[in-house]
């Protein structure tokens, strides 16, 4: 485990905690995608899978696995629940929560029988989990610059969760000099994700870093 | 031949 590594799985820790703060502080669902938050209950369960076969790569890594699948059915359990508790909220989210996710999970599906490591079930999963995962913010963002504003949280959200996959870029050159190994698959559907994440980076940095008003293109 | 990827990553 190499420092970019362990900040990048605590920076998706963090990233699913202030959802869930947000969520619950605020009581308020506005500005969040739940179709972004389906997707990534989607990349867990399909990137998970090794939980059932037992080999359990480590402690860390198995509760790891064990949280992220469950805080992301968690998130989405929220925000369906805020049917009833926020009916107005929630047929504004149904709204405005408008990216066409069929195409996502077309390119992604197509993507993992492509390019996968091996054309078994448990690896044609794990590619399409690690290619989903690249675009499953889309939604998100989509949904953020057509609104044209949000609430900080949201956005530390989104930083953080766009952090994380930027941080495992340093950690596989580090394995890939220390190891020896990288996974190629890995690192293209990352360096995509931070592509993805790159303008909203950009426009983070003129908000927090600059204090200037998130005016989103 | 593929490597047998074991994805010790989350």
């Amino acid at each position: 485990m190499n420092p970019f590594r362990i900040l990048g799985d605590l920076s998706h820790l963090a990233s699913i905690l202030v959802l869930i703060f947000n969520i619950k502080s605020t009581n308020t669902i506005e500005g969040i995608s739940i179709k972004t938050q389906v997707l990534y209950v989607l990349v867990f369960l399909t990137r998970y899978l090794d939980l059932f076969s037992f080999r359990l790569v480590s402690f860390y890594n198995t509760i790891m696995k064990l949280f992220f699948i469950s805080s992301s059915i968690y998130v989405v359990v929220l925000l369906q629940r805020s049917k009833t508790t926020q009916a107005v909220a929630y047929k504004t989210m149904l709204l405005t929560d408008t990216f066409k996710v069929q195409y996502i999970l077309l390119g992604t599906l197509i993507a993992a029988f492509v390019i996968n490591h091996k054309f078994t079930f448990v690896e044609i999963a794990w590619s399409f989990s690690v290619w989903l995962e690249s675009v499953a913010i889309l939604p998100q963002l989509f949904m953020l610059s057509k609104s044209g504003k949000s609430k900080s949280l949201t956005v530390h959200y989104i930083f953080a969760l766009g952090l994380y996959r930027t941080l495992y870029i340093p950690n596989w050159i580090w394995r890939y000099h220390t190891e020896g190994v990288i996974d190629k698959i890995a690192l293209a559907a990352g360096i995509i994700q931070t592509l993805v994440y790159s303008d909203f980076f950009y426009l983070y940095y003129k908000k927090v870093i600059k204090r200037s008003a998130l005016n989103l293109p | 031949g593929e490597e047998t990827m074991s994805h010790d990553e989350l």
